[in-house]
């Protein structure tokens, strides 16, 4: 059983050892391993290859492989670093690492900005603002006319925008959040902190395995 | 707040695919 199990997470592509994994980011070994329970439940919920494909993640999203989501697809893309379509282990505990309560908060204003920044231009644009303000009324009750939809952003701009010109750059970003800190609030997660409570079972296949 | 004053940020980042917690519910 532990022979089986070791040579199994070997040959998972995309596996790195925990010890790399909570070095560079602001977890512990035992919680990189409990992430990777999560990380075992969520790739094989429908092609048990252990990678995450995008339906996958939505279907751990919102318990529906089908629901496609704007916001979730930039966080599958953002995830995917290595741009395969697929979120591998380490790519999968490095960005959530960003969501870490502890993680620095410079790295979740600037995991914000690239989520927003649509068409990787560097700038949030204007235009692409509106279609995320579009995108979050399609899957919520609230109902707003363009006018006031435009007028919503145009002010948000006017606020964000202090260079006057048009799109909204890092630097910008950085001083409407540290304005409106609340802007960055879904960049953490408080779960990590307890992941270890939440899916612990890999400790005890790990003990398995050693004893082997 | 009246529509006009929203920020159009915090709108969006209570959209559910921002929402990541839904990955730790069992």
């Amino acid at each position: 059983m532990g022979c089986f199990h070791s040579k199994h997470l070997r040959q998972i592509p995309g596996y790195e050892d925990p010890t790399i994994l909570a070095s560079e980011t602001p977890f512990t070994v035992s919680e990189v391993e409990a992430l990777y329970e999560l990380f075992k439940k969520i790739s094989s919920s429908i092609i048990d290859d252990g990678l995450i494909h995008k339906e996958e993640f939505q279907l751990a999203l919102f318990r529906n492989r089908n629901r496609r989501n704007l916001f979730a697809d930039r966080i599958f893309d953002l995830f995917d670093y290595k741009r395969n379509g697929v979120i591998e282990f380490g790519e999968f505990v490095r960005s959530l690492g960003v969501f870490h309560p502890n993680a620095p908060t410079a790295d979740k204003v600037t995991f914000a900005f690239r989520l927003y920044d649509l068409r990787h231009t560097g700038y949030i644009e204007r235009e692409e603002l509106y279609e995320m303000v579009l995108a979050l009324l399609n899957e919520s009750d609230l109902a707003l006319s363009d006018d006031v939809v435009e007028m919503i952003v145009d002010k948000t701009f006017s606020d964000a925008d202090t260079k006057g010109d048009g799109r909204i750059d890092l630097d910008e970003w950085k001083e409407f959040v540290s304005k409106n800190p609340s802007l960055i609030k879904n960049m953490t997660l408080p779960y990590l902190k307890d992941i270890t409570l939440a899916f612990p079972s890999f400790v005890l296949n790990t003990e398995v395995e050693d004893s082997d | 707040a009246t529509p006009v004053t929203m920020n159009a940020f915090e709108l969006i980042s209570k959209s559910q695919g921002l929402n990541l917690s839904s990955l730790f519910e069992k």
